[in-house]
């Protein structure tokens, strides 16, 4: 998935991710260009996985239908009054992007770490189909051998999403790529 | 005739003095028959003269000035016998006297221009303030996947677009410079906040099924009939319709802002030639290849890619609007025409039905901030879930991070479970109960409850269905 956030002099907030699903969405090419999606592959269907998890009746195909979505733009803002932390915050990866934003969220929101630091931070993700606790590279020995001490069947991959923030205190404005992507950037008007 | 000196230099003080214009006003009233002067009074021209004279001596200005202040001191008159004035009934200064009021409606008119100018110049830049464009560029931040697409975000808000412009201009570029994630085939999803109303919508503009998709044809042939995965593409309606809302360039302008970056070319990043080189399509078409491949091989990062093709496109686009992306035009028959090559059965009809959903998105309050996210068909409320059950736990900086990390380990496990039950509630009623559920305080506490600080759950607490079986 792509991510796009924009926080404007305008006072908007503008989070936004969009998708073709897999990577060249279904790989066809039309003459003039378009790249075609394969967004029904988010549907569910018996049989499709080799993990023969249980297909979900509330995401069964259906004409007309949207399948369901992982791309979660989402915006943070003070619960009373104008004063405070904003917050714009995108993220790719489909599941595994719900577990990265819940965890930035965690460091800004609770730790009170910076945007920067909080995008940086290793991340976890339970897969539920193989019951694995996959970490990140951030990940120390020290942390894996905690979470298997506690009965987590740690796997280690080298990424499991990127998140892209943008943070507002009061008017103090920041964009911040995650630190994992390579061609990701964030601009700051000063 | 050093008494007629004195009363020339009087009344000439007493029309003009700054010293003390109501003491001077009621100077003694000379007689009505007193004999002309020898030396006649001055004229307006002379006493302005006098007054203005840079030869005459201050300090004798003064001396005069007090001397005439003298009398008018005295509350007795008539004890003054030496005083060569006398009580008079006729103010010989009624001529000035005169004068001092046309020159007191002159002041009135004066000050009543001067606060009806300022009070116009306060209003107008009041309204200046509130309804006009901002005249000093204040800040903001763009974030994207690609640089050249943040810094053409950051260009369209430096030409006065809007924070919406600024984004519809860096997807539709990062749908050129990383063709591998999104594009105008694809679909997606805008959450807009305007951070002065505390208001907020969701431009949803996901992809839906074409009309005569059936499970059964997915689940016998989906990995090798391509078409099939093709769902209609929101992407073009869903950037309009942010714009109809919240644009405020012209949309041809916005869209020529990422023709430019097809037609002049862009850096090929890290990412995509990445993708090019390990992820290309099962049996990619001709045309892909000489599209992404010119070379004949996975172009390297940082060589140039130009993509006229897709300039041309959003140039239509930019004259004609959606219309000819979703109204049968070329555009649609050549997208209908290309997923019904390879198996799909979407259909003109499909692209004319669609529309992109503007909704409000779900919220929920986690210590102190409002979390806005997207309502199903996305996973919102499942990650509002997990903030809500996260809130309960003692998670402050003095608690080890390996703690933490087991409690999060724990949460997320209950909210992806509870994300696949989510789906399109349209087609399914139950879907909005579940999502009221999730975005219960109550029930979060309630699944607190059945995590435990010191052991992983060995299953999961809830039933979990499919979630993700392909790669995104």
């Amino acid at each position: 998935a792509a991510q796009v956030l924009v926080m404007g002099p305008d006072d908007f907030i503008v989070a936004m991710v969009s998708s073709l699903n897999r990577p060249f969405g279904s790989g066809l090419l039309t003459p003039s260009g378009i790249l075609l999606n394969s967004q029904m592959l988010d549907f569910s269907w018996p049989n499709r996985t080799a993990n023969h998890s249980a297909p979900s009746l509330e995401n069964s195909v259906q004409p007309g239908k949207r399948p369901l979505s992982f791309l979660l733009p989402t915006v943070v803002r003070p619960a009373e009054g104008l004063c405070g932390t904003y917050l714009a915050l995108g993220a790719n990866g489909a599941a595994r992007g719900l577990s990265g934003l819940t965890q930035v969220l965690l460091n800004v929101l609770t730790l009170n770490r910076n945007l920067s630091d909080s995008l940086a931070r290793g991340r976890l993700h339970p897969d539920l189909q193989s019951n694995l606790l996959q970490v990140d590279s951030e990940f120390t020995e020290e942390e894996i051998e905690f979470l298997e001490a506690r009965g987590h069947h740690v796997e280690k991959v080298d990424v499991l999403s990127w998140v892209h923030g943008s943070r507002r205190t009061n008017t103090f404005i920041i964009g911040v790529k995650d630190p994992r992507s390579p061609d990701a950037a964030g601009a700051t008007i000063l | 005739m050093a008494a007629e000196n004195e009363a020339s230099q009087e009344s000439a003080l007493g029309a003009y003095s700054p010293v003390d214009y109501m003491s001077i006003t009621s100077f003694p009233r000379l007689p009505e028959d007193e004999p002309a002067p020898a030396a006649p009074l001055r004229g307006r021209k002379d006493e302005d003269a006098f007054l203005g004279d840079p030869d005459t001596d201050p300090d004798s200005f003064l001396k005069s000035a007090r001397l005439q202040r003298l009398p008018s001191s005295s509350s007795e008159m008539g004890s003054q016998d030496g005083s060569p004035l006398r009580e008079t009934r006729k103010d010989p200064f009624s001529a000035a006297a005169a004068e001092c009021s046309c020159r007191q409606d002159g002041l009135t008119v004066i000050v009543t221009a001067c606060l009806t100018f300022a009070t116009g110049v306060t209003v107008a830049l009041v309204m200046q303030i509130y309804f006009g464009d901002p005249q000093i560029f204040q800040q903001g931040a763009v974030v994207t996947d690609a640089s050249s697409c943040t810094a053409l975000g950051m260009e369209v808000l430096s030409k006065q677009g809007s924070s919406v412009d600024a984004a519809v201009a860096a997807a539709l570029c990062l749908g050129i410079v990383a063709p591998h994630s999104s594009g105008l085939g694809g679909g997606g999803v805008m959450l807009v906040h305007d951070i002065r109303r505390n208001e907020s919508h969701l431009i949803d503009f996901r992809e839906s099924a074409p009309g005569a998709l059936r499970e059964e044809a997915l689940q016998r042939s989906w990995d090798t009939k391509p078409g099939l995965l093709v769902g209609v593409p929101g992407m073009v309606k869903g950037l309009h319709e942010a714009h109809q809302l919240y644009g405020r360039l012209p949309w041809s302008q916005v869209l020529a802002f990422a023709a430019a970056v097809a037609q002049d070319g862009f850096n090929v990043t890290h990412d995509l030639a990445h993708a090019l080189a390990e992820q290309l399509p099962p049996n990619a078409s001709d045309r892909f290849l000489d599209t992404f491949l010119p070379l004949g091989h996975p172009p390297l990062p940082g060589s140039l890619l130009r993509r006229p093709d897709l300039a041309e496109v959003l140039d239509i686009l930019g004259t004609s609007g959606p219309a000819a992306f979703y109204n049968g035009g070329n555009l649609t028959l050549e997208m209908v025409a290309e997923a019904q090559h390879a198996g799909g059965v979407i259909t003109e009809e499909d692209f004319s039905n669609y529309s992109a959903l503007t909704e409000k998105p779900v919220c929920g309050v986690y210590r102190g901030h409002l979390v806005l996210s997207p309502p199903p068909p996305h996973t919102g409320p499942a990650l509002i879930s997990a903030l809500n059950i996260l809130e309960g736990f003692n998670l402050t900086s003095l608690v080890s991070r390996e703690q933490a990390l087991h409690w999060v380990a724990e949460t997320l496990k209950i909210a992806l479970a509870l994300a696949s039950r989510l789906g399109d509630p349209v087609y399914d009623s139950t879907i909005t109960e579940s999502m009221d559920d999730m975005l219960s305080k109550v029930e979060a506490a309630n699944f607190r409850g059945h995590i435990s600080d010191s052991q992983a759950a060995p299953a999961p607490l809830l039933p979990v269905y499919e979630l993700d079986g392909a790669p995104t």
